[in-house]
This record gives C-alpha cells, sequence and structure tokens, in this order.
C-alpha cells in the first residue's frame, strides 16, 4: 500500500508571521544604545499614508506615495535600512609613511537583508570630530573609500573632495566602491582614508552609518527596479 | 478596537467598519517604533440584492455578485448570497528596529480597508 505522503509541517503561527514581516527572527526589541535617527523619521513620515493624511502638509493632497519608491532619496526601494558602522578600527600610519592620517577600517552587518533584494542606494555618511572638524576655516581633505578585499588593487574606486569636517560627510557607494549590479554581501567592510591636500589637521572619525535602500522584486513590480 | 456592527448579526449593507489595531495589543510595541497602531478596519454587511446593485444614477451594471444576489433573493439555494470582502487596500509604512540594530522602515502591503465590495 502508497505510503501516505507526509504532510509538511504546517510552520508554526510565529513563523510564518515571522515570514510574513520578513524578518528572520522575533525581534528582541529596541536596543538601548540606539536611537531613531532623523533622516529615518523623515522618510516615516513621508510614506506612512495615514500619518501623512493627519499632516497633509507633508504630502501634497492626492498624492499618495508610490508604494515601491523612495521619494526622498528618488530611488526605486521598499525597505530602507539605517545600518550602524561597527569596529571602527583606526591605523594610525607609520612614522615613516609619506602620510600621517590615520586610516580606518569599517564594518557594515548587512545579515538582515534578504538574498532576493536589490540594492538601489547606499549612502555612507561619516561624522568627524576633532582637530579637523572644529576648525572655523573650512580646509580641504580627500576622502577615499574601498572595500578591504579591493585595498592595494590600485587607486580607491570612490575619491572625493571634502570641504569641512563640521557637517555629516555624505559619499555615494553603489557604482563605485560598491558595483551597481553586486548583491547585497553579508557584512560589507570598508576601508576610509582622509587626507588633508595642504599640511592641515587630521580629522578623527567619530561616527559612521549606511543608508541602505533596497527592493524586493517579489512584493515591487519588476518595472520599479532599480536602474542598472 | 472594533466598532461594533448594528442592525443584526451582519450588520446591515457591506461596508467597511472601523478595526483598530494596536501594536501594544500584539505585543508589538517594544521593537516597533512608530506608528504605534493604525486603522485597519474590516469589511461585513449584507450582499443582498439592493447592496449589490450600484448606487442611483450609477451605471447599469450586471455582474456576477448582481447575479448571484438576484438568484438568490428568487430561489435562495446552497450558492448563499455574495461576500462582503475588501474593494480597495492602501499600504502602511512600519519603522521598526530589527535584530542587527539596524533602524529598518519597511512598506507592507495592502494593510489598510478603504472600501468594501460585493463579490
Amino acid at each position: 500500500p502508497p505510503v501516505p505522503a507526509r504532510r509538511p509541517a504546517a510552520p508554526r503561527p510565529a513563523a510564518s508571521l515571522l515570514q510574513a514581516l520578513g524578518l528572520h527572527d522575533s525581534p528582541r526589541g529596541a536596543p538601548k544604545s540606539r536611537s531613531v535617527p532623523p533622516i529615518m523619521w523623515r522618510l516615516f513620515r513621508r510614506r506612512d499614508p495615514q500619518e501623512a493624511r493627519l499632516s497633509p502638509r507633508r504630502t501634497p493632497p492626492g498624492a499618495t506615495p508610490r508604494p515601491c519608491h523612495v521619494e526622498e532619496l528618488g530611488v526605486a526601494g521598499n525597505i530602507v535600512r539605517h545600518v550602524p558602522g561597527r569596529g571602527v578600527r583606526a591605523r594610525t600610519a607609520e612614522p615613516s609613511a609619506p602620510e600621517r592620517c590615520p586610516t580606518w577600517t569599517l564594518l557594515f552587518d548587512l545579515s538582515s537583508v534578504e538574498p532576493a533584494e536589490l540594492p538601489s542606494r547606499a549612502r555612507l555618511e561619516l561624522r568627524f570630530a576633532g582637530e579637523g572638524a572644529a576648525a572655523e576655516t573650512d580646509g580641504s581633505w580627500e576622502l577615499s573609500v574601498a572595500q578591504a578585499g579591493d585595498v592595494g588593487a590600485g587607486p580607491a574606486p570612490l575619491r572625493q573632495a571634502v570641504a569641512s569636517l563640521r557637517a555629516p560627510v555624505r559619499a555615494e557607494l553603489l557604482g563605485a566602491a560598491w558595483a551597481h549590479n553586486a548583491s547585497v554581501p553579508r557584512s560589507l567592510r570598508l576601508v576610509l582614508a582622509l587626507r588633508p591636500r595642504a599640511a592641515g589637521p587630521c580629522g578623527h572619525l567619530a561616527e559612521a552609518s549606511l543608508l541602505l535602500v533596497t527592493l524586493d522584486p517579489r512584493l515591487c513590480h519588476p518595472l520599479a527596479r532599480p536602474r542598472r | 478596537e472594533a466598532q461594533p456592527s448594528v442592525g443584526g448579526s451582519h450588520g446591515g449593507s457591506c461596508r467597511a467598519r472601523r478595526l483598530y489595531v494596536s501594536f501594544r495589543e500584539v505585543g508589538w510595541h517594544h521593537w516597533v517604533i512608530a506608528p504605534r497602531g493604525f486603522l485597519a478596519n474590516y469589511c461585513q454587511g449584507q450582499c443582498s440584492l439592493p447592496a449589490t446593485l450600484p448606487g442611483p444614477g450609477g451605471p447599469p451594471a450586471l455582474n456576477h455578485a448582481v447575479l448571484r444576489a438576484l438568484m438568490h433573493s428568487a430561489a435562495p439555494g446552497p450558492a448563499g448570497l455574495p461576500c462582503c470582502v475588501p474593494a480597495r487596500l492602501s499600504p502602511i509604512s512600519v519603522l521598526f528596529f530589527d535584530n542587527s540594530d539596524n533602524v529598518v522602515l519597511r512598506h507592507y502591503e495592502d494593510m489598510v480597508v478603504d472600501e468594501c465590495g460585493c463579490r
């Protein structure tokens, strides 16, 4: 007699709920040391239709935000993550080395991103402290960013001029230190250097974060996909 | 909190009823930053003949639901009346902490019932 096919065990309600939420495991709760960055509040208030109804001034009447688009950042996407930089490790330059400012290695944990998600924006945000940031006069520095695995394989793929360290310094990674069509890695390790152009002071990296926008094609129409 | 339905067990004709979902009540308030809850609403009501017909001045619209309501009013049978279901839904966005201490803004489609209809 045919052996009755074993019915797959029905997923426990909690597991199916987490899957529906797009979460790997049940959230522990708010981490003690984590505040909500203003940009995330702004994006939320802009996108939440009920919030927008309560405060129509933020959203023009009749305009409903496109479901798979982040208006404020001008890219396709239905998930925005603010990822704190971990393991900010400064490596001071050797005394004999030509450059005298430290370099930093940063680690971003992206393990919560699903493999199916397509990145549409990866914006690095750096806050500097110390002498360079306190200087009243603007200086000029050059920021260079590379993925740790690419260091030494030629000039840093992302180099940009920085006029002041008093405000946050932002750098777009996609298309420079992160190939457009690359999928999201489980973790992102970056090496940063900030070189003063003249004999100005070095900067001291105080905080780093990554604003990552992704689009889940299983939930969004393929036409909304990020431009290659 | 749900708005109590009026008029008998099915509460009058098919329409959207108020239903507020509080994340505290479902135990999510520890990790959901905002909103604290939202108006999800729900559909309830009779889909007998008048409810399935378009309003006064509306276009003549014979459709499957009207046909079923007609048949049911002529000779109630096992097929019963059409169902009162969501006809238009809208999304919400949820701001929350994930287990990697990231702050996440995620968009969830079809979370709010705006309109109901007989189908």
